[in-house]
Parts: structure tokens; C-alpha cells; sequence
């Protein structure tokens, strides 16, 4: 299974449209390979992205030089798959 | 038996089919299965129909999990298939529903994604299908309808999560529906679900020209999300796919709108804030059951108001 360890998913507010196209111009970056769950829609609306490891420093700091404010919704979703494969697990040893 | 599987809990493909063959075998008056097509990868694409009688009854088309990493809709789906099982003959609305129209549900509508979840990455979207001349492998399935397709609101970029395929119907996973329903020719509502945000959303998402039946659809959809946060006070957004989220062209509503099936939706499911595609299996069931509260709402709607 592919690894997801220290992934995290952000959750970005843009508070305007010129906030929103730089959040954008972050999707064309490839090298970051980052994974938009909610895309950019507008001023207001949340945007999350998960951001591999290796892009989390360059992701954060485009965003606060920007003034871009964020949280971290997910801290690492590697540790959330285990969770979910964990009870997955428990119920078929259950059902068993 | 599907009275002791367990709703609560994420399941496999293997899993889903045991399922819906279980659902058969324990209501063959009520429930067929009906094989609409195979995946890229070979995999069989399953309908269930739920139908109490009737040649080519007008009908409801409910899809989840056309996104293979959105589980909660796949689960949903499953508790959906049991619920109209349990509620036919006690619901009088569910039962006036099955008495005049069919239901018919595809629970894994993208199954060669769904499978790739379970055994490679969670986090697939697209479908499987291979693209000559890129490594980049598979299609947003979301993308590929013969609706604006190639307009802005997808990509042409095989790589992209929101890829668009080489051209409209490329995939097997979608042409087998657009065939079902062309073939059908008595599909009277379609909703396709997702998730995650908490939208209910209707046509168009290629163009800001409003669907010719805004109006009515709007008036709809408030509906159906009253009765939604009935039942726990969950919070839906509804409104056209362009004017509610972006420009998204060759979506599955657009098309069926196009096609004359008046009563299109698309749901996007639950968003704790907290866990996006990877909601909690404990979630499951109160999902379920508010997002059929909205379902019933739009099918009652579709029985008493024929076009």
C-alpha cells in the first residue's frame, strides 16, 4: 500500500479573490504533487489540500508570505489509514 | 444475511457484491441485479433495481462512489439498497414510490477504482484506464460526459486529478450508464452522490446559463435539505454546480439534464471539518440515514409531479 506517512491535509481560507488565485497558481506547481480535496471555488469558501511530506515547508511558507491563513486538519493521514484498517480489521475478526 | 451485515463498517468490493447478491437472494420479488457493463480492468458494473412489477416503469437512478476514494458514499449506497428493502410495504411514501416507479442503484460505480483503495492507495479517484502516451494513469470519471466536454472545468493534462479522457464516453465505467439510461429512455430523476462539503447541487456545472427549469430545482433542493437537517441539523449548501463550487464541464447531472431527465442531482455527503475522505466508519450510518431523508424527498417529489 502506498505510504502516507506524515501527509498532511491542510485546510486554507482565502479571504478574497486575489487570496483564491494564489491558492490556484499552488495547483500548477507539480513538483509538489499536492492533492486538492476541495478545490479553490471563492472568497470564503475552505480549500483543503493534502501536501506529501517533502512539500509541507515550501506549501506553509507560500502561504504565510502571502498572508494566507491555514490550519491543519489532518496531522497525518498515514495514522488515520491505520485507524480506518484497524477497525476494518476488527470487524471481520468479529464477523469470523 | 444482509440483517447481520454490518452497515457500520467501511467493506470491499468482494464484500459489496456478497451483499447485493444476499439482497437478491432474500427479496427476489423486489430486488434483480442487472449487469450494465465491465471495467476497464474486467470487473462486472452492477445495477441493483428495485421494482414491484411493471414493463419499463418510469424510474429513480441513484450512483455512489463514482469517485472511488469518497467510502462514504459506497457505504451509504449499501444501507440505502437494505433501507428500501426494510421500508417497502411499512413507508407509505417509499411504497407509493415502488408501487409506480422503479429504483434503481449502483452502489460501486466505479468498482477498478474502489478496488485500487482497498489494495494500493487510498487515496484514488479516477478510474484505471491507461492513456497512450502518458504513464499518468486513469480519468476523473466525473469529468468525461458528453456535457460542454473539453470546456474549461477539467483537464486535458492525464495526470490531473480532474483529467477529462481523451474524448466524451471514453470510459467503459460511464458509457455503460449513458447506454443504460439511452436504452432505458424512462428515467425521470438521477442522482449521483459524493462527497465531501455538504452540497446538494443541480445543473449546470459547463455554463452559467441557468437550466431551464432553475426555478424548480432550487425550490427542490430546499426542500430536500430541510428534510436532511431534519434529522441531526447537518448544514447543506445547494444552488447550480457553477454558481455553488466552479466551472466543472462534462459532469454527470449536466448530461442527464441534457438527455431530459428533468430531476437531476448531485449530493456531496458529510464534512465534519475534520476528516474529508476519510470519515470516520462510526459516521456511516447517520450519513445514511439523513442523506435518505433528502433522497425520499426528491423521489415523492418525481412520483407526484410526471413530466
Amino acid at each position: 500500500n502506498k505510504n502516507f506517512v506524515g501527509h498532511q491535509v491542510l485546510r486554507i481560507f482565502a479571504a478574497d479573490e486575489a487570496q483564491v488565485q494564489k491558492v490556484k497558481e499552488l495547483e500548477d506547481l507539480e513538483h509538489l504533487q499536492l492533492d486538492f480535496w476541495r478545490d479553490p471555488a471563492g472568497a470564503g469558501i475552505p480549500i483543503d489540500v493534502r501536501v506529501p511530506f517533502l512539500s509541507i515547508q515550501s506549501v506553509k511558507v507560500f502561504l504565510e508570505s502571502h498572508g494566507i491563513s491555514y490550519e491543519i486538519m489532518i496531522e497525518d493521514v498515514q495514522s488515520l489509514l491505520e485507524e480506518e484498517q484497524k477497525q476494518m480489521s476488527a470487524f471481520k475478526t468479529r464477523a469470523r | 444475511s444482509t440483517d447481520t451485515f454490518s452497515y457500520a463498517t467501511y467493506h470491499t468490493l468482494d464484500e459489496i457484491y456478497e451483499f447485493t447478491d444476499l439482497l437478491v437472494a432474500e427479496h427476489p420479488q423486489l430486488v434483480s441485479k442487472i449487469q450494465i457493463g465491465n471495467t476497464f480492468e474486467g470487473r462486472p458494473i452492477y445495477v441493483l433495481k428495485f421494482s414491484t412489477g411493471g414493463n419499463n416503469r418510469p424510474a429513480i437512478w441513484i450512483d455512489t462512489g463514482i469517485h472511488s476514494r469518497e467510502w462514504v458514499t459506497q457505504a451509504s449506497g449499501i444501507w440505502f439498497a437494505k433501507k428500501i428493502t426494510e421500508d417497502y410495504g411499512q413507508d407509505p411514501v417509499l411504497t407509493a414510490i415502488l408501487d409506480s416507479m422503479d429504483i434503481l442503484l449502483e452502489i460501486v460505480t466505479n468498482p477498478d477504482g474502489f478496488a485500487y483503495t482497498h489494495s494500493t492507495n487510498r487515496m484514488w479517484r479516477k478510474t484505471r484506464s491507461r492513456t497512450q502516451g502518458s504513464l499518468c494513469i486513469g480519468v476523473d470519471p466525473n469529468r468525461n460526459w458528453d456535457a460542454g466536454f473539453g470546456e474549461p472545468g477539467a483537464s486535458s493534462n492525464p495526470c490531473s486529478e480532474t483529467y477529462r479522457g481523451k474524448f466524451a464516453n471514453s470510459e467503459v465505467e460511464v458509457k455503460s450508464i449513458v447506454d443504460f439510461v439511452q436504452n432505458h429512455g424512462n428515467i425521470k430523476a438521477f442522482i449521483s452522490i459524493h462527497s465531501y462539503s455538504q452540497l446538494l447541487l443541480y445543473p449546470y456545472g459547463y455554463t452559467s446559463v441557468p437550466a431551464p427549469n432553475h426555478k424548480e430545482l432550487d425550490e427542490l433542493a430546499k426542500s430536500a435539505v430541510t428534510a436532511l437537517a431534519s434529522l441531526y441539523g447537518t448544514k447543506y449548501t445547494y444552488g447550480s454546480i457553477i454558481d455553488t463550487i466552479y466551472q466543472a464541464s462534462g459532469n454527470t447531472v449536466d448530461w442527464t439534464y441534457n438527455q431530459g431527465i428533468k430531476y437531476s442531482f448531485t449530493f456531496e455527503l458529510r464534512d465534519t471539518g475534520r476528516y474529508g475522505f476519510l470519515l470516520p466508519a462510526s459516521q456511516i450510518i447517520p450519513t445514511a440515514k439523513e442523506t435518505w431523508l433528502a433522497l425520499l424527498t426528491i423521489m415523492e417529489y418525481t412520483l407526484n409531479h410526471p413530466y
